[in-house]
């Protein structure tokens, strides 16, 4: 439309511009009027990235990949506790994520990321590129989660002792020796039903991520014995080979305007903003997973 | 009305008292006002369910219809909404009349695969039109 007089702030469509020709690729039902496409693409973020999308199979060349079925469950489970079925986010006040991002290790063959694999990178290891994480995404809570593979008999009790280690890669990306960050602790779960253990690694990893780091290389031990702690245990292998790769989970808080706020709804709700004060801001699971410590120590 | 009738018969018959609400009806709320109208649609008719993991199917719903000349609080306009038809039937009808938009809408919840093969969930705002209004 002729903008008489008016300004159109960039910053309203800074991340909505679509290039003319871009417009021509669009998809029949979201192609614009003529008057309307000059310069810009008047589309929500979604349907924009989407539409892109729907022209490019191929990722700068790049084939599409497919992600883990397992992982994909998973996220459809999250998916289903979150959300309604058509689509409504659940008003779970406790749920402080509005953006959970589920990425599967790089392999040799699967991710070849360039500055990735010029260091010495060991069997054990986990390669998680996060370069789809972007800069108003804030992290809350990380979580490796490990899948069983439930055709491995394994017996009700396991005990495991988890050893990570975060390697940092130099300007020459070689790996530096020196281990910069490293966890230990012991992990203690029945494996009836359960297809899934999920490792908090959030102030292991906290670090990393706030230094805005697109890669992460991990060296992760972990021993489990099998059976009861108190009687007899023996460490058998069955269990280890159940243990696939883990993938690495990250609960987010994308701070960008097209992004869900649930204290904003609460502000439209005619309520005051919940807005979290400055001061020190007691560690809150945002998955609302009920976290540890008592009442008490909630309250403070 | 019956007693002119009867003095003066050749008048033009009134209009029976029952159309009484009909004409005025034409002023005061149009045929089709403005309201929210239903829309469903499924990504796998766009085709784009090859990332769009959930949900299958999305109303974003929209608004259609006309305004009434004097809207007031029905629609929660402001006095602007008036100024404006009076502009339009008065003034300058390049000026448009008020239209009939979405006035708040609710969040969508999206799953989706990434050209890197990461999934993410993710919220988005006004997604939704909940509620219309004239502007």
């Amino acid at each position: 439309p002729r903008s008489r007089g008016r300004v159109v702030s960039d910053k309203t469509f800074g991340f909505l511009v679509a290039p003319e020709d871009n417009a021509s690729e669009l998809n029949p039902l979201l192609r614009l009027p003529k008057g309307m496409r000059r310069g810009y693409a008047l589309l929500p973020p979604l349907l924009k990235v989407l539409s892109d999308r729907g022209h490019q199979n191929w990722e700068n060349g790049a084939p599409r990949l497919q992600p883990d079925s397992r992982a994909l469950r998973y996220m459809k489970r999250l998916y289903k506790m979150s959300a309604t079925k058509e689509g409504i986010p659940k008003a779970n006040k406790s749920h402080l994520y509005n953006t959970v991002r589920l990425f599967t290790p790089c392999s040799e063959g699967k991710h070849r990321h360039r500055d990735l694999m010029k260091g010495d990178v060991h069997p054990g290891d986990l390669l998680f590129n996060l370069d789809r994480v972007t800069a108003l995404e804030h992290l809350l809570k990380s979580v490796l989660l490990y899948s069983f593979d439930t055709s491995v008999p394994v017996s009700s009790s396991v005990t495991c002792v988890c050893r990570l280690a975060a390697k940092e890669h130099d300007s020459s990306s070689q790996v530096c020796p020196s281990v910069s960050h490293s966890l230990a602790f012991n992990l203690h779960f029945e494996v009836r039903k359960r297809k899934w253990v999920e490792i908090d690694v959030t102030s292991f990893l906290q670090p990393l991520i706030a230094t805005n780091r697109r890669n992460i290389h991990m060296a992760v031990n972990i021993t489990c014995l099998v059976g009861d702690p108190q009687h007899s245990t023996k460490l058998e292998n069955p269990f280890n080979m159940a243990l696939v790769p883990p993938s690495l989970l990250l609960y987010l808080n994308d701070t960008s305007e097209q992004a869900y706020h649930r204290w904003n709804s609460l502000r439209h709700r005619g309520k005051s903003p919940v807005r979290p004060r400055q001061r020190n801001i007691p560690h809150v699971d945002p998955t609302g997973d009920g976290g540890r410590g008592n009442s008490q120590g909630k309250r403070a | 009305s019956r007693q002119r009738r009867a003095e003066n018969p050749k008048e033009a018959p009134a209009t029976p008292p029952y159309n009484l609400s009909e004409y005025f009806k034409q002023f005061l709320f149009p045929q089709n006002e403005c309201e929210l109208h239903n829309f469903r649609l499924s990504f796998s008719q766009l085709k784009w369910d090859k990332w769009i993991i959930a949900p299958h199917r999305y109303s974003p719903q929209y608004c259609k219809g006309d305004c009434p000349r004097v809207v007031g609080h029905r629609y929660g306009s402001p006095v602007h909404t008036m100024v404006q038809n009076i502009i339009y039937e008065k003034l300058d009808s390049s000026v448009p009349k008020p239209s009939c938009v979405p006035a708040a809408y609710s969040p969508l919840s999206v799953l989706t695969i990434e050209p890197d093969g990461s999934i993410v969930y993710k919220e988005y705002e006004d997604m939704i039109a909940t509620k219309c209004t004239c502007r």
